[in-house]
């Protein structure tokens, strides 16, 4: 029998639009903005899961694709990528067939150093930004559930301790992206998005149950899954569970 | 594909 098509909002929004939204969460100074920015897209995402799914049975579908995005340091699934900003400063050299000499490799392999005035030492992802910037394509095409199976890629390989198919998983995912979709990339594998927010707020907008949830089961899908619709409460869940 | 909803529908992203 023909496969039921797994339809999975993930396979429909554009990583670009986590992308752009985590940049306006992170340039925007209060709170109550950053959360807004959130919101937002937490809510469409929301919307749009209802419609796609709207004749379906016991959905397993949630905004957990993204969340695990955006809360890197809670993934429990995925293994390590055992990929640090230097292996990442050499791959780029590589790549972009930097001058190993030149200016940008230098900015790349001593992202620590103060350097420029755009207060960016230390964060390997906004100076990687700068660098790639005239060199990689204007428009991205992954969408969330695709950067999230080439990630899987790179966490499968790094297990494997194949370095080979590490670098190459490493290169598709960043030869598909744009300079801004990389940055945000890199915060991801490095595991620290320097939003701004903390993992309890970001859980506080997406349910009021969903820290408690988390705290008791560790588990980033089944807080998602369990706690999708914002009017169900956590002792609701509690119930059906027992 | 023709009913399936679209995401452009439910989210406006205004390019950075």
């Amino acid at each position: 029998a023909a496969q039921p098509s797994k339809k999975t909002v993930a396979s429909r929004v554009p990583f670009a639009d986590l992308c752009s939204t985590l940049e306006r969460i992170q340039t925007c100074k209060s709170r109550p903005e950053k959360t807004k920015h959130f919101k937002d897209f937490l809510d469409s995402w929301r919307k749009f899961h209802d419609a796609l799914h709207q004749k379906e049975k016991d959905v397993t579908d949630s905004f957990y694709p993204a969340m695990r995005l955006i809360l890197p340091q809670l993934e429990r699934e995925r293994m390590a990528y055992g990929i640090k900003e230097t292996m990442l400063a050499k791959l780029y050299i590589e790549l972009l067939n930097l001058p190993k000499d030149g200016k940008d490799a230098a900015k790349l392999l001593n992202y620590r150093m103060p350097a420029g005035s755009r207060g960016d030492t230390g964060d390997f992802a906004m100076i990687a930004y700068f660098v790639l910037k005239p060199r990689s394509p204007k428009q991205g095409r992954l969408t969330i559930e695709q950067v999230n199976e080439h990630l899987d890629a790179i966490a499968n390989n790094n297990a494997a301790k194949n370095k080979g198919l590490l670098k190459k998983s490493l290169l598709q995912l960043i030869t598909q992206s744009t300079a801004l979709e990389q940055k945000w990339l890199i915060r991801m594998i490095i595991k620290d998005l320097k939003l701004g927010v903390s993992q309890q707020t970001i859980f506080s907008v997406f349910h009021p149950d969903a820290a408690e949830l988390h705290n008791v089961t560790t588990d980033l899908e089944k807080v998602c899954r369990q706690l999708h619709d914002p009017s169900v409460s956590l002792s609701d869940v509690s119930i059906m569970l027992f | 594909d023709a009913d399936v909803p679209r995401w452009d529908a439910f989210f406006k992203c205004n390019k950075l």
